[in-house]
């Protein structure tokens, strides 16, 4: 799992 | 970036310009909650931890900025400006903090999906966010005469809110492996905050009368 990725919303 | 998601970051935007358009040009914080403003700058503060660290775009650095410099400004100018401070109404602005943060800080200790301290934090912000509009909207209840800003503040707000979902539905069916129950769920909750709001405001906007909300 991409945290980064997965987290990319504000 | 779809549609959705990008209407959604813009009304999020829209509905912090405005409310520091009314602070900044008419000098006055009448009915906005400083409680609810201070969980927002909480909520921004430990959500974008990874704001040095993981670099996403352009866009999501320079949105996560402004949302970080707008919420720490809105609580600047209620608590320290001499004539925006005078127009808080305080006595009615009675939620406790605590009964929103700590529940939250459980939760998100006891429910997220890795154990570190920037996952935790930005779990805590996700579900605080979902929570930290009460403050207003009990605001709200008691004053129940709402000037024109403050209302399309919290329907901005609302706006965000609902379009977040469209987002998540759209990037559902149209990314593999996009499931977030945490976010999805507390986006649910906070949406569904709104509702009773929202149909005060629609009523009120469609009749054409000055927005009152009912005791």
């Amino acid at each position: 799992l991409d945290k980064a990725k997965s987290h990319d919303e504000l | 970036m779809n549609a959705f998601r990008l209407a959604g970051d813009m009304t999020h935007l829209i509905s912090v310009l405005v409310l520091l358009l009314k602070i900044h040009t008419i000098k006055s914080c009448a009915g906005i909650s400083l409680k609810t403003q201070e969980l927002y700058a909480l909520v921004f503060a430990t959500r974008y931890l990874d704001i040095f660290t993981d670099f996403i775009s352009l866009y999501n650095t320079v949105m996560k900025l402004i949302f970080l410099g707008s919420s720490f400004s809105i609580v600047w100018y209620m608590r320290r400006h001499k004539l925006v401070q005078r127009s808080y109404d305080k006595d009615h602005d009675t939620f406790r903090h605590q009964l929103l943060v700590l529940p939250c800080l459980i939760l998100a200790l006891l429910i997220h999906e890795q154990f570190t301290f920037k996952e935790v934090m930005w779990t805590f912000s996700i579900y605080l966010e979902a929570v930290a509009i009460l403050p207003q909207l009990v605001l709200l209840q008691r004053t129940r005469n709402i000037d024109n800003l403050t209302g399309q503040y919290v329907f901005f707000l609302g706006a965000y809110r609902s379009l977040y979902i469209l987002n998540w539905i759209y990037r559902y069916f149209t990314e593999p492996h996009y499931v977030h129950w945490i976010t999805w769920i507390s986006g649910l909750v906070q949406t569904l905050l709104y509702a009773d709001f929202f149909y005060y405001y629609i009523s009120s906007w469609k009749n054409n009368v000055k927005l009152t909300l009912p005791a």
